[in-house]
């Protein structure tokens, strides 16, 4: 259940990122802002750094959709899946959706978008889910204060499987 | 009074959601091609630590209803 199969990693650690559009439901502010931490979050255990592009390619595309969004893996209204991720490759590979019937928010109403973007963000970068309850790459949503969260250990130790720790 | 919704069609109902999950979440890979619906329900139920019966109980089906991503569990 640990990683992708063939455990496809990116073989750079400097990757880009670009949002594509916008939920209605945070200022886009907002929206950026939880971005930006959700890649911390592996950029703060790892020798990863995210760059934000706007207009030129990207590795890791951001997009809020609705039901059929082109990637063949329709979303299903509000409740059950809330979001989903493609493993590290070329095209849509890195690439994040967030399924924009949810009620996105960023506290412990609905649905935090900071919590389910480093989530998916760890399946951009090559993990898959984790059985370990309370790991951040377990598959259900659970709220966790945004504030104050730190990235379990068992997320910390395989994301570094991968790509090294901080300092390497 | 009311008619009485005949057992095996909540079953069936539910045989079809359960299937449903797991297609989507625990799909049938090339080393599980064989497995009976019960041995798939089984797996699931050890993925979340649930009781392992290979029947849809109330806690499976509890955590069939939690939000989730749409990433499946077992990746080929």
């Amino acid at each position: 259940y640990k990683t992708f199969p063939g455990n496809p990693r990116w073989k750079r650690t400097h990757l880009t990122y670009k949002i594509v559009n916008y939920t209605p439901d945070l200022p886009q502010k907002k929206v950026d802002d939880a971005i930006r931490r959700a890649f911390m979050v592996w950029s703060d255990v790892t020798p990863l750094q995210f760059r934000r592009v706007f207009k030129t390619h990207a590795d890791i595309v951001i997009r809020f959709a609705r039901r059929e969004h082109g990637d063949g893996q329709p979303f299903d209204g509000r409740g059950a899946v809330l979001a989903h991720a493609f493993y590290p490759g070329e095209g849509i590979g890195g690439d994040a959706h967030f399924d924009d019937d949810e009620r996105w928010s960023e506290v412990n109403q609905e649905v935090n978008l900071f919590l389910v973007a480093a989530h998916e963000f760890g399946h951009s970068l090559g993990l898959g889910h984790s059985n370990v309850r309370g790991a951040l790459m377990y598959p259900s949503y659970s709220y966790v204060n945004p504030a104050t969260f730190r990235l379990p250990e068992d997320d910390r130790r395989r994301i570094q499987k991968l790509y090294g720790t901080k300092s390497s | 009074f009311p008619a009485q919704l005949k057992p095996e069609s909540r079953s069936d109902t539910d045989t079809e959601k359960i299937k449903a999950y797991l297609d989507k979440f625990f799909p049938i890979l090339e080393k599980t091609q064989s497995l009976s619906l019960e041995e798939r329900i089984k797996e699931m139920q050890r993925f979340f630590h649930l009781t392992v019966t290979g029947k849809l109980n109330a806690e499976t089906e509890e955590t069939m209803k939690q939000p989730r991503c749409g990433v499946p569990d077992t990746a080929d």
